[in-house]
């Protein structure tokens, strides 16, 4: 554990804090995609089924792997039962089979080993990379966004940017690297490059997030 | 499983 990967997975929890603030203190889900919430759930139960096979890394690792899927269970519910009235599927349009589709195809081109569980882990970091796109379709059709849910994206992006100088620390100090996870994290930090710039440029000079017309 | 850095990460 480096400062980088902890400040990364710090931001990952606050993304979640920050997710249910915004439902619970608004009673909404508007702006909010369930798509890219229920790719989430794909990631982290695909992803951290080595909890059940038995392998252990660390407490840290199993509390966190327990909470991320649990907690973006819950927002599914949140979203679909509760606050279900809120939710405007028109908006959330985004084709979904675009993500999953390629993310399983590479998951089955490149991985560690020719395995159930190691295609799996492989999808997970593909699909990972991809899951915000239903939720910034929303924000490019609805052109705005209520501050607290960039603050969410903003999070999310943030830990995943973090996680790049973990690799390069990583490779100084123990040698090897994860190709797999690094080339992913790139794309994945990459499509955040857009909305952090207004991110940076708007709401954090407190105006509203607003895309040009 | 094992090969790749990535298992012990989130």
């Amino acid at each position: 554990m480096n400062i980088f990967r902890l400040f990364g997975d710090l931001a990952h929890l606050a993304s979640i804090f920050i997710l249910l603030q915004k439902i619970q203190v608004s009673r909404s889900c508007r702006g909010l995609s369930f798509k890219t919430q229920v790719l989430y759930v794909v990631v982290f139960v695909s992803r951290y089924l080595d909890l059940f096979l038995g392998t252990w890394v660390s407490f840290y690792n199993t509390v966190m792997k327990l909470f991320f899927i649990g907690s973006s269970c819950y927002i599914l519910y949140l979203m679909r039962v509760q606050f279900r009235s809120t939710y405007d599927p028109t908006l959330d349009t985004f084709r979904v089979e675009y993500l999953v589709g390629p993310s399983l195809v590479l998951g089955l081109l490149f991985n560690y080993s020719f395995t159930f569980t190691e295609i799996l882990w492989s999808f997970s970091i593909f699909l990972e990379s991809v899951a915000i796109f239903p939720q910034l379709f929303i924000l490019q059709r609805t052109g705005e966004a209520e501050t607290i849910t960039t603050h969410y994206i903003a999070a999310l992006g943030i830990y995943r940017a973090l996680y790049i100088p973990n690799w390069i620390y990583r490779y100084w100090t123990e040698g090897s690297a994860d190709p797999i996870a690094i080339v992913a994290g790139l794309v994945q930090t990459g499509l955040y490059a857009d909305f952090f710039y207004v991110y940076f440029t708007k709401v954090l000079q407190g105006k509203r997030f607003e895309l040009p017309a | 499983t094992g090969k790749g850095r990535g298992k012990d990460e989130l």
